[in-house]
């Protein structure tokens, strides 16, 4: 038995839209320790790891360790159909092929339920080990956003290098070419509109920016973006979402041959 | 020229 309650339902809404992009299908794991997702993008390159922490649910109940595969545009869906101040509970029973989502609006004037059938999918899980980065990067989320959009209208690849002067953003095209310095800036009114570039040595690493501007789907769920940088590791743009876990997105380098 | 590795490259499957 699986029952899981968020009033703050939007978020699960962000979580979905933030992921569906890179991922079709995807196999959910709960657990007492929460809500959890790890999955690759079709072509390989790409990896999203999901957790929402137990505690932050207003209600959690997982009997035991259960998986369910769910196709994530289905599952936007259904979300699509939960007002946003609605509350939501998720449903799921050992043994069954469907899952349930019930909607309550805040006023518990209305109530509907749904029901998604669940696929089989092989999931194979990667061990992540723990690595030391050269240099994280701190900085606001719509602001990181603009750029890879932007760049991705004049080159297909960001190189991204930080050094003691901040974080460089470049691509190169058919039209030309474009270079933005984020410099280090903590003298902002508001904590979230802060960029910190923390650097033990200064890296270079050349990133496909299809999969960066995928990434930045995730923008609503968090003011800030973590991006964790080291010679010949995938990146990891990390979004924070408050109180309750993560979505963490790596992506590997383009390798010089 | 830069090359595009899966991801598998960096991590190891459990």
């Amino acid at each position: 038995m699986l029952e899981l309650r968020l009033v703050q339902g939007s978020l699960l809404k962000k979580v979905v839209d933030a992921i569906r992009d890179l991922v079709n299908d995807a196999s959910f794991d709960c657990s007492a320790t929460g809500f959890s997702l790890q999955a690759m993008d079709s072509s390989h390159v790409a990896l999203v790891a999901l957790l929402l922490r137990s505690e932050g649910f207003d209600h959690y109940r997982c009997d035991r360790n259960i998986s369910m595969g769910m196709n994530l545009n289905n599952m936007a869906k259904m979300l699509r159909c939960a007002g946003n101040d609605d509350i939501i509970t998720f449903k799921g029973d050992d043994g069954s092929d469907t899952v349930s989502f019930m909607f309550e609006s805040p006023t518990q004037d209305k109530i509907s339920d749904f029901e998604m059938k669940l696929m089989d999918i092989d999931s194979e899980r990667l061990g992540i080990p723990e690595a030391k980065y050269q240099a994280i990067v701190r900085m606001p989320s719509t602001e990181f956003a603009r750029i890879c959009k932007d760049l991705g209208s004049i080159g297909d690849t960001v190189v991204i290098s930080v050094t003691k002067e901040g974080v460089k953003f470049s691509t190169r095209g058919d039209i030309g070419s474009a270079n933005i310095v984020c410099r280090q800036n903590t003298d902002v009114d508001k904590p979230e509109q802060a960029t910190t570039v923390e650097m033990n040595d200064p890296v270079s690493l050349t990133f496909a920016l299809r999969y960066m501007n995928s990434f930045t789907k995730a923008t609503p769920l968090s003011n800030q973006v973590t991006i964790s940088l080291s010679s010949e590791l995938p990146v990891v743009v990390e979004y924070k979402i408050a109180e309750m876990g993560y979505v963490r997105f790596y992506l590997a380098p383009k390798i010089e041959e | 020229q830069h090359r595009q590795f899966p991801i598998i490259i960096f991590f190891a499957m459990t």
